[in-house]
């Protein structure tokens, strides 16, 4: 039972899923012009898309149908574990001319991973 | 590294992996650095002074969106509802500060009259400005000592609260060379002196106008009126020019304030609520 625990704790670890990744904006020099926030939670996906696809890994059929392929063919690469959901932002920033703008951006945050 | 919006760390690294040569690194960190400016809608790397001064406002608004849906934080309550209905709407809010230099003060015994001129060049082309609001901080009228006073200090206006002042903001227009440029009635306000507080006024109509290209920016009048005249400083607690305002230091958060509200059609509003987790 042990083993058997300790596979599915390894095979769950590699399993595409979201990883945290905080984005700190001093790391990058950009806080000498974003306002606010001083960094944010963006996440990241990471992991394995195995043979048999599980149900929550929001595969497409097409990954679904190459995963099949390469579990007979290893020729043919898996699907990649890939954001499926992003959300936005807000940043408040000085721009060039060091007016002050308040912009929202898309796709900025990682909210759901998948197998694509 | 035109515009450093990558790390020197991060070009290094690249350029010493030894995948291209040294010219196809540079064009590829390029063109890379060209994708991120063109995320942010910058041209260049910003690199604003030690003197840049981020408004209270913009801050507010910053707060009440993080906390949009989270803690139910509510308006700035110096924030209109024209301008919370602006800010669902929009996903990119501008604040921009008059060209000190242009502006033209003149004040006669009842009346004080400011031109401003908002430099709107930056606004992108792309960028449709739905709404736009002209924001201006008035202190409560203080009354002048009394004679008999000792201590000399003024009394807060309660002593004049019956006092009220008109405000009036123009939208200036006519010909570039015309001594006496024409005026046209945005939005007007009658005003309690005995209260501290931003007024927004609604200039929508001309903003959208002026960075739309259909009209060219002339700026803005704005014009008080002080009908119950009879007290020198009166004039002087709508903060409309540096040289009504005694406190320099608190001009930079004091002084009026130019919002305008815009999408790029990129993405979701600025205030766009979203779903809890």
């Amino acid at each position: 039972q042990a083993t058997l625990r300790k596979q599915r704790r390894k095979q769950n670890k590699a399993s595409c899923r979201r990883h945290d990744l905080y984005v700190d904006f001093s790391d990058v020099g950009w806080n000498e012009w974003i306002v606010a926030p001083p960094g944010y939670h963006a996440f990241y996906c990471q992991g394995e898309c195995p043979f048999p696809l599980a149900d929550h890994l929001n595969s497409t059929n097409h990954a679904i149908v190459q995963t099949l392929v390469n579990s007979v063919n290893s020729n043919i690469p898996r699907a990649c574990c890939v954001p499926t959901d992003l959300s936005p932002i807000s940043l408040l920033y000085l721009d060039e001319y060091e007016k002050v703008i308040l912009k929202n951006y898309q796709d900025m945050v990682v909210e759901g991973c998948g197998c694509r | 590294g035109a515009s450093g919006l990558i790390p020197e760390v991060g070009r290094r690294k690249y350029s010493e992996s030894g995948k291209q040569s040294p010219q196809q690194s540079e064009n590829f960190l390029n063109e890379f650095e060209l994708r991120l400016l063109n995320m942010f809608g910058l041209k260049r790397k910003p690199n604003p002074s030690k003197h840049a001064v981020v408004p209270q406002y913009m801050l507010d608004l910053y707060h009440m969106h993080s906390a949009n849906g989270e803690h139910g934080t509510k308006r700035p309550r110096s924030m209109g509802k024209h301008a919370e209905k602006a800010a669902s709407r929009a996903n990119t809010i501008r604040s921009f500060h008059h060209e000190e230099a242009m502006e033209a003060l003149a004040s006669l015994k009842s009346k004080t009259t400011q031109q401003f001129y908002f430099n709107l060049t930056s606004v992108p082309e792309e960028e449709l400005i739905t709404s736009a609001e002209l924001r201006i901080y008035r202190n409560e009228v203080q009354s002048p000592p009394s004679s008999n006073s000792s201590s000399g200090q003024s009394a807060p206006s309660s002593s004049t609260s019956n006092g009220l002042h008109r405000i009036n903001i123009y939208e200036l227009f006519g010909h570039a060379g015309a001594d006496q440029p024409l005026a046209r009635l945005l939005d007007t306000r009658l005003v309690q002196d005995s209260v501290s507080r931003w007024e927004s006024f609604d200039v929508s109509p001309a903003v959208a106008q002026w960075t739309s290209g259909k009209s060219h920016n002339r700026g803005f009048m704005v014009e008080v009126l002080h009908p119950e005249e009879g007290e020198e400083h009166r004039h002087r607690h709508v903060r409309v020019s540096r040289s009504l305002h005694q406190d320099q230091d608190s001009w930079a958060q004091a002084r009026p304030l130019l919002v305008t509200y815009g999408h790029d059609g990129r993405g979701d509003a600025v205030l766009h609520r979203r779903d809890k987790r």
